[in-house]
C-alpha cells in the first residue's frame, strides 16, 4: 500500500476530510465532497452499508466521482 | 411523496439545504429518510 | 449503558448480527435484516452515511424497524 494509506490506518480516523483517503486526490476529493462525502469516515459508511463488497464498492466510487480503477484500488 | 421519488438527488439536497435539515449524502440506504424529511417540512 | 452494550463493545464488531446491537431484540433485529442490515457493521455503515446525526439516524431505525424512542436511544 502507499504511504499516504500507511500514515491514514496509523492513526484514528475521526474526522480526517476524503482527501486523506489514498487513491483520492484533488478532483475526485472535491466530487466526493460536493455529494456529502466530505469526511473519510462517510466514505467508510457506504463501504460498509455496500457490505464491504469491493466490486460494488469500486461500481459507486467510479460512478460518484469517476474514479478510475487504480484509483478506486488505492 | 410520490412526487418526491421524482426528484434527482441533486433537487432534493438542494431542498435539504434550502430548509436547513442537516443532512447527509443521498444514497440508496438515505435517500427514502431524507424524501420523508422534506415532505414533512413541507407539509 | 447496557451490559450488552458494554459487551458489544468490549470487542472487535467483526461479522457480529444486528441483534447484538444494544436495543435491537428479535423483532427488530429480524426487520433490520430482512431489509439488508443483518450485521452490526451495516447498521454502523448506515450512522456514518447519515454523518453521525443522532437524530437522523434514529428516525431512520424508527422507519426502518419499528424500533421506540428506548431502543434507539439504546
Amino acid at each position: 500500500t502507499s504511504q499516504k494509506h500507511r500514515d491514514f490506518v496509523a492513526e484514528p480516523m475521526g474526522e480526517k476530510p476524503v482527501g486523506a483517503l489514498a487513491g483520492i486526490r484533488d478532483i475526485l476529493g472535491k466530487k466526493l465532497a460536493d455529494q456529502g462525502f466530505d469526511k473519510a469516515y462517510v466514505v467508510l459508511g457506504q463501504f460498509l452499508v455496500l457490505r464491504k463488497d469491493e466490486e460494488n464498492f469500486r461500481e459507486w466510487l467510479k460512478d460518484t466521482c469517476g474514479a478510475n480503477a487504480k484509483q478506486s484500488r488505492d | 411523496m410520490e412526487e418526491y421519488k421524482g426528484l434527482t438527488d441533486n433537487e432534493l439536497i438542494a431542498r435539504l439545504k434550502k430548509y436547513s435539515i442537516p443532512h447527509g449524502p443521498i444514497v440508496g440506504s438515505t435517500r427514502k429518510l431524507y424524501e420523508k424529511k422534506v415532505y414533512e417540512y413541507e407539509t
